[in-house]
């Protein structure tokens, strides 16, 4: 079954979705079959994919509630081996409506555990909101790992202690498995000198849970939403394309090392 | 009683808090008398004010619970004329929490109400966490109007729509004199096109709600946080400042207005 990355920081605008996105088509590109979970009511990881309105019927709202089964919801995307289960509108209201439902935390798990034999994927990459709530619960309780991407902005390491201790109550309490699958500095300016010192505080805090490779501020990179695309499409050889080819191959060194 | 004013957008990293924060130091410039209540769970606010952990004992979350009046709960800050109630850690559990409160939509409409004559302040800015959950629909109901900072960039416009439609649910269902005070863009790069693109799309969206002062991209910006003082503060002279300093102005010149 597949390896379940939990894409994840509550701060807000720190790279989540742009990470989910060009990681997993960086996987996708090297023959990886990778699956987004859009988990994020803005579905920006559906838009930035290029998805239209017509593949947007069923979605991950329709998962949680159990009215689809996995692989019902599941649409392809434009990169070959990697598919979406898309956010739907009706994902914008799940928090509140959601807060009766039975066995709330696990839908998600439980959607994976029954969806079993019937979806193929190497990889699962569930893009989550900027909130340790209801949704982005549901992804760290599915999930094998946590991906946290972390902007190079002093505001950015505020969040950190609350994220670990949200981490490892979800593994104390329903994920016995959760780990921390690493780190990745995202929007780093080196002309910037608090980007530098962003960085190193961030490598004294977590070590070598901190990828070497290193997300560059690229404008490639924010422009390539607005055309449909994950930015390897959009222009490979950007810096920003080259740093996720190296995040992924970073990635599955560390995966292959396990 | 003071005009409030709810700093809100429920994608994350569009400059929230920076804007509430600085927008706030420049009217308190003037001679306004400016509370910020910081409804953030990452109290970023907080800490980009300088507050210290002394000060962050009582906070919003005792005035949501009611177990602290909103005039005990205010503490000074750095800056003449501007004050704060702070964010503290148990904050972030508020949202799943207090789900079976009383009157849970109107904690913070309630205790501004009942603080009326006990606090002197001519506005207050709340600063709001990146979703429409709970926290942010005490601030939508609390306020006279809402002030959107909305990022130059392609993936802020997907939240709009939903923005002001939830605004709109406000004003049916909870508090009928919820306005839009205007929107205001951030981190505006003159070298990108694509912020002229969004800047476009949304004043052809929004019209004269838009104000004509646009906030730039600005290294300064993010560095005055990590010395915890607004922007205005650290580098009175830099584009980021002088640019709050006019939208300060203009705000208050729609105010006079109206
Ligand atoms: N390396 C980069 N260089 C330049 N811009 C970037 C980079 N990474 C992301 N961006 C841009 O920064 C903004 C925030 O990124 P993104 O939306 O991926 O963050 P997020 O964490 O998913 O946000 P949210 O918290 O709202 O879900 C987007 O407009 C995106 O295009
Ligand atoms: N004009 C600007 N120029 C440069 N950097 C900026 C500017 N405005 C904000 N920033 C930086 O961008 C990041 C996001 O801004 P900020 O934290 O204020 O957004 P937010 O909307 O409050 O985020 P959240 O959704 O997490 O609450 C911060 O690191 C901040 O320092
Ligand atoms: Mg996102
Ligand atoms: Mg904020």
């Amino acid at each position: 079954s597949p390896r379940i990355l939990a894409v994840a920081n509550q701060k807000g605008g720190v790279g989540k979705t742009t990470t989910a996105i060009n990681l997993a088509t960086a996987l996708a590109a090297v023959g990886k079959r990778v699956l987004i979970l859009d988990l994020d009511p803005q579905g920006n990881a559906s838009t930035g994919l290029g998805l239209e309105a017509a593949q947007r019927q069923t979605g991950t709202y329709d998962v949680l509630i159990g009215a689809a089964a996995m692989a019902a919801a599941v649409v392809p995307t434009l990169v070959p081996n990697l598919s979406i289960v898309p956010a739907t509108a009706d994902l914008a209201g799940a928090e509140i409506e959601l807060v009766d439902l039975e066995r709330r935390e696990f839908r998600i798990a439980d959607a994976f555990a029954a969806a079993r034999g019937t979806i193929d994927f190497d990889y699962v990459l569930i893009d989550c909101p900027p909130a340790l709530g209801f949704l982005t619960l549901n992804a760290l309780v599915a999930a094998d790992a946590v991906l946290v991407p972390l902007q190079c902005e002093f505001f950015a390491l505020e969040g950190l202690s609350h994220l670990i201790r949200t981490i490892e109550r979800v593994r104390e309490k329903f994920n016995p498995r959760l780990r921390i699958q690493g780190v990745v500095l995202t929007m780093y300016d080196k002309r910037n000198k608090l980007s530098d010192l962003v960085a190193a505080d961030v490598r004294g805090f977590f070590g070598d849970k901190v990828y070497d490779t290193v997300i560059p501020r690229n404008v490639r990179v924010s422009e390539a939403p607005s055309h449909g695309k994950p930015v390897l499409l959009y222009d490979l050889r950007c810096s920003g394309s080259q740093a996720y080819i190296m995040l992924a191959s970073e990635l599955l060194k560390q995966e292959a090392a396990h």
